[in-house]
């Protein structure tokens, strides 16, 4: 189960946008 | 989707990365921590940055950065930073 603490959530929130700015610059 | 909005996809894997990286270090909470940190100062730079618009000069934390300090971090678990090079720009 995903347990996640605000840290947890805010790593998450960084690497999708990370992954985002990826696409956004190859397309 | 459009490149403005982070896509299911996108959130899906960087859960499950996260995810991932937790259960890995389960024994050794510290090198988690650490990994939560470097994103943190980064997205931190990254705000502070937009901010000032660069009137200071400064970029912040380079993606470049984050990778090599994560690469420091995940020594011997090169399938953990394969994966990371996968969420950045330009990797």
């Amino acid at each position: 189960s995903y347990d996640f603490t605000p840290l947890d959530s805010s790593a998450v929130y960084v690497l999708s946008s990370m992954a985002r700015r990826r696409r956004a610059s190859q397309s | 989707p459009p490149a403005s909005e982070t896509s299911p996809v996108e959130f899906d894997s960087a859960i499950s990365y996260v995810n991932k990286i937790k259960n890995r270090f389960l024994d050794h909470p510290e090198i988690y921590r650490a990994f939560l940190e470097i994103l943190h100062t980064y997205q931190k730079e990254q705000l502070e940055v937009k901010e000032s618009r660069g009137s200071r000069g400064s970029s912040g934390m380079t993606e470049d950065e984050v990778f090599s300090k994560v690469a420091s971090l995940f020594k011997g678990q090169e399938d953990l930073l394969a994966e990371f090079g996968q969420f950045l720009p330009d990797a």
